[in-house]
């Protein structure tokens, strides 16, 4: 058995946006420490790895480790029904072929008053062996009219069922790795930068020296160049722009998948980019406390 | 602008 309660379900909304342009069928996969992704694109030159660690939600069970297969696309179609203010709870059995999700409002703590009138309400519709004890807190937010008599249902949980595939992944060991360079900026800008260099060519230079961290870009239409400076003393943590650099590295990347990685953007105000020499790039957003979700970019290369 | 290497030029399959 897998459960699994988001406060705050946006979170899992948009890091389905984040990752379903890149990779069509994934792994959620469960664990008591917590839900990991990892999966490739088709062309295996990027890897989107997730990670939400069980802390982060507010109620949390894993019997055992579990590995949900779903298709990105019909799950994100599942999460628009959701609201951006909706708690999202997941649940899975064990040997279960589908993923059950749960949108509640965020006025779920009116139910409270209401519940042995709850219970009678629900009457024979509970199905046998049911706990009913339950049952009034699944289907309905209730809400009164003190004094008037009236009793006002509000219909406000949704429960989805996401059918569930088997999927054979190829999973890869990613080292720990030392980078020469980690630059740490806001993820908007980052953002901006990667849509206006898309406008002059498809390939981009990240270049980090001690001048800063140039962005170019060259195509037929001409050339495009930004300079980001360190400023870690904005005075906003979100505005800062920290460069840690132990040798200058220069890499060129494909902007389409860098373009794919900033659907992330509205995760968090943040964006850090990890690089040494003829390595992949490490482009991650961190979740709050909760996690981050990291994109992996192979390079292009000079033989 | 060199060539797009792929993943499994970097790291290895589990």
């Amino acid at each position: 058995m897998f459960e699994a309660r988001l406060t705050s379900g946006k979170i899992l909304k948009q890091l389905i946006e984040a990752l379903k342009d890149l990779v069509q069928e994934a792994n959620i996969d469960c664990s008591d420490d917590e839900i990991s992704i990892q999966a490739m694109d088709n062309s295996h030159v990027s890897l989107v790895a997730v990670s939400l660690r069980s802390g982060g939600f507010d109620h949390f069970r894993c019997d055992r480790p579990l590995s949900l297969g779903f298709n990105a696309t019909n799950m994100g179609k599942i999460l628009k029904c959701a609201g951006n203010e909706d708690a999202i709870t997941l649940k899975a059995e064990d040997d279960g072929d589908s993923l059950s999700m749960v949108f509640e409002g965020p006025n779920q703590d009116r139910i409270a008053d209401f519940g042995e009138f709850a219970r009678g309400a629900r009457g024979s519709d509970s199905p046998p062996g049911s706990r009913r004890e339950k049952c009034w807190k699944i289907d309905f937010n209730f809400a009164t009219m003190r004094g008037v008599g009236v009793l006002v249902v509000i219909f406000d949980r949704k429960i989805y069922e996401l059918k569930l595939m088997d999927i054979d992944s190829e999973q890869l060991g990613i080292p720990d790795t030392d980078y020469k360079v980690t630059i740490q900026m806001p993820s908007g800008e980052f953002q901006r930068i990667i849509r206006d260099m898309q406008v002059l060519g498809d390939t981009l230079s990240i270049s980090c020296t001690k001048e800063g961290v140039k962005f170019g870009v060259q195509g037929d239409l001409g050339t495009g160049n930004v300079l980001i400076r360190q400023n870690a003393h904005a005075e906003k943590d979100e505005d800062r722009v920290m460069i840690e650099m132990e040798e200058p590295v220069e890499l060129t990347f494909a902007l389409r998948y860098l373009n794919f990685f900033t659907k992330a953007t509205n995760l968090g105000p943040t964006v850090i980019l990890n690089m040494s020499p003829d390595v992949p790039i490490v482009v991650e957003y961190p979740i709050g406390e909760t996690g981050h979700i990291k994109y992996y970019l192979a390079p292009k290369i000079d033989e | 602008v060199g060539k797009q290497k792929n993943l499994f030029s970097f790291f290895s399959k589990q």
